[in-house]
C-alpha cells in the first residue's frame, strides 16, 4: 500500500507541469523514504531527477518500493482537474496498475478521484555523484526564467561564463548578439533576492538555450534556482521544492567534436 | 562540428 497526502496540492500541479515536456513518461519511484524521479529526455543530452521525502507530506505511507510508470501528459490532464487549494491524496494499492488521485476542496465540500491508468516502463538509473563544481550562482528563480526567454529570442545557444567579475550570457543569432552580466549582489534584504556567486576557478560553457528555458518552468515551485558549473560536464540547475525536497535538472553542455 | 554527449556518458548506469 502507497498513500501520500499533500495540503498543498498546487505543489503536485507545478511539478507536473515544470516536467511533462521535457520526460513525456517516467517511473514514480515510492519507498518507505519518499517518491523520486530519475528520466532522461528523448534525446538523453538532459537528465531529471525529482526527490519529494516522506516528512515534506502531510501523511505518507509506503509498505513496499514500488515503480509507477507514468505518462506525465496523462497526468498532467488529471492534476489539472484539481483546484489550486486542494488537498490532493495519491494512492496505489501494492502491485497496481492504477495510481487513484483523490482531491479535496479546502471546506471538503468537494472530493473526487480520478485513477491514472499505470505504464511500464524501463528505465536505468545514473548515479549522480556528489561534487564540487568549479562556480555555483544561487540567483532569483525570476531573473534566470527572464535571461533564458530573452537570450532564446536571439540565439540557439548560450556561453556561461563565469569569473570574478561576475556571471555573463552570452548569445548570437540572425538579428546580432546579446551579453547579460549578473553580478554578486547580497544588498536585497529578502534572500530569496540576492544573486550570490560563489567562485572556485574560472569556467565557460555552451549550451542549448532550448533546454535552460524549458528547465524554467520549474519557476513556480521556487524563489530561487542554483546554478553549477564545472569544465566539461553537465550544468546543474536545482529547485528546492520547500521542505518537499527539490527537481534538479542536468544538461550536457556542446563540445566541439 | 558542435555535438552534445549523452548523460550515460557522464553518468555511470548504477
Amino acid at each position: 500500500m502507497f498513500e501520500a497526502r499533500i495540503t498543498q496540492g498546487s505543489v503536485l500541479k507545478k511539478l507536473v507541469e515544470a516536467l511533462k515536456e521535457l520526460v513525456t513518461e517516467g517511473n514514480f519511484d515510492v519507498s518507505s523514504t519518499g517518491l523520486t524521479l530519475q528520466a532522461m529526455d528523448s534525446s538523453h543530452v538532459c537528465l531529471v531527477s525529482l526527490t519529494l521525502r516522506d516528512d515534506g507530506f502531510d501523511h505518507y505511507r509506503c509498505d513496499r518500493n514500488m515503480a509507477m510508470g507514468i505518462h506525465f501528459g496523462n497526468l498532467s490532464k488529471i492534476l489539472k482537474c484539481a483546484g489550486n487549494e486542494d488537498t490532493i491524496t495519491l494512492k496505489a494499492e501494492d502491485n497496481a496498475d492504477t495510481l487513484t488521485l483523490m482531491f479535496e476542496s479546502a471546506n471538503q465540500d468537494r472530493i473526487s478521484d480520478f485513477d491514472l491508468k499505470l505504464m511500464s516502463i524501463e528505465s536505468e538509473h545514473l548515479g549522480i555523484p556528489d561534487q564540487d563544481y568549479s562556480a555555483e550562482i544561487k540567483m532569483p528563480s525570476a531573473e534566470y526564467q527572464r535571461i533564458v526567454r530573452d537570450l532564446t529570442s536571439i540565439g540557439d545557444t548560450v556561453l556561461i561564463s563565469a569569473t570574478k567579475e561576475g556571471i555573463k550570457f552570452s548569445t548570437s543569432g540572425d538579428v546580432g548578439t546579446a551579453n547579460i552580466t549578473l553580478r554578486h549582489n547580497t544588498t536585497p534584504e529578502k534572500p530569496e533576492e540576492q544573486t550570490i556567486i560563489d567562485l572556485k576557478e574560472p569556467v565557460a560553457l555552451t549550451f542549448a538555450l532550448r533546454y535552460l528555458n524549458n528547465f524554467s518552468k520549474a519557476t513556480p515551485l521556487a524563489p530561487q534556482v542554483k546554478l553549477s558549473l564545472t569544465k566539461d560536464l553537465p550544468i546543474f540547475v536545482e529547485y528546492q521544492v520547500g521542505d518537499l525536497g527539490n527537481v534538479r535538472f542536468f544538461l550536457a553542455p556542446k563540445i566541439d567534436d | 562540428a558542435v555535438g552534445q554527449k549523452s548523460m550515460t556518458s557522464f553518468f555511470a548506469k548504477k
